[in-house]
């Protein structure tokens, strides 16, 4: 029978944490035509056993889980994106050559254990 | 300190070896624009895309760039035709293509400007020719090694295209090839000394509003790999 893991605060478990970039913090506004910023969420918290059935989670990460309340000395189950999407920038460089590039799997949409 | 090595390894990943200063922006082309749109509206929409394939151009490819025209007006009352309305040498700089990525688009575009053409009748000629050994620099006399494109245009108004892809992979084959382009605009058609007053506002104020620029398209293999090998 599953142990019940001591209850876990929703917020301490594994989700996305939204945070965006403004270029111009940075100062890139100069030379980053667009966008004007960049989502830079990253994936945080709790894997807890009793949750992994519902937490999006692989089935690895529920046998690690499982594992672990046996075994604490085996880590929990880690947080980690499990839905991504690309973005594109369009800038300037150094010659004075505007530049349209692509970057797959830079934005974090979903997280899961 | 750590931030500054901390951005230039994200600039390193964007491609840049430090962070650019371009003294003013270039005019982007309603062409780039649309295709970010595209990309941003499918991103966020969760529509899956192929980073590697520019739709609207119908080109594989993941990155694409704007080269400005870096050439000159040339003056000189040597050239061949006496109907000459404006000579000038076309030159863009491929050194920032590295050579691993490869040439899937070159596309050489003429912005002409606004119509403000008289209507004169006369047709213009718009001759475009592959510069390949200049005889003598200073009294810039090119010697055009090929006319590679002959184009006659009824007063010639708007964007011109031309693909220069076979150029362009010759020229980022071999930096030394690129000497530029030699474009001359002829005026054809018989014409009375009225007319004659006219052209040459109007030449001068074609090389007012002349504007080049190449847009090239280039496929990075290491990052756009056959979909098939990426499945398996």
């Amino acid at each position: 029978a599953a142990i019940p893991a001591p209850y876990a605060s929703c917020k301490n478990l594994c989700h996305r944490h939204q945070l965006f970039i403004n270029f111009r913090d940075l100062g890139w506004h100069k030379w980053i035509i667009a966008p004007k910023g960049f989502m830079a969420n990253y994936c945080h918290g709790d894997c807890p056993f009793s949750m992994t059935t519902s937490l999006n989670s692989s089935n690895y990460a529920f046998m690690q889980a499982l594992m672990h309340v046996v075994d604490p000395a085996i880590p929990q189950a880690v947080c980690i994106p499990t839905k991504l999407s690309p973005i594109s920038m369009l800038y300037q460089d150094n010659d004075d050559n505007v530049i349209l590039r692509h970057y797959e799997d830079m934005v974090v949409d979903e997280c899961g254990c | 300190q750590t931030l500054q090595f901390r951005e230039h390894v994200f600039l390193k990943f964007l491609g840049l070896d430090k962070v650019p200063s371009p003294q003013k922006f270039q005019p982007v082309p309603y062409i780039m624009k649309k295709i970010f749109q595209d990309q941003e509206t499918a991103a966020t929409t969760g529509v899956s895309q192929d980073l590697c394939y520019v739709k609207e151009l119908g080109v594989r490819g993941n990155v694409l760039r704007l080269l400005p025209d870096q050439g000159f007006f040339l003056y000189s009352e040597n050239f061949s035709q006496a109907s000459s309305c404006l000579q000038k040498l076309l030159y863009f700089n491929l050194s920032a293509i590295k050579d691993k990525k490869q040439l899937t688009m070159a596309q050489l575009g003429l912005d002409l400007g606004p119509n403000t053409y008289y209507n004169l009748g006369p047709e213009m000629e718009l001759a475009l020719s592959l510069v390949q050994e200049p005889h003598v620099w200073g009294r810039f006399i090119p010697k055009p090694g090929k006319m590679f494109v002959l184009q006659s245009v009824p007063w010639p108004q708007g964007v011109l295209y031309f693909n220069l892809l076979d150029v362009a992979k010759d020229w980022n084959d071999n930096h030394q090839k690129n000497l530029g382009l030699f474009l001359e605009m002829l005026v054809k058609g018989d014409r009375d000394a009225g007319v004659n007053f006219q052209l040459e506002d109007i030449c001068a104020s074609l090389r007012r509003s002349l504007h080049a620029s190449l847009l090239v398209v280039t496929l990075n293999p290491e990052q756009c790999q056959p979909s098939s090998r990426k499945r398996r």
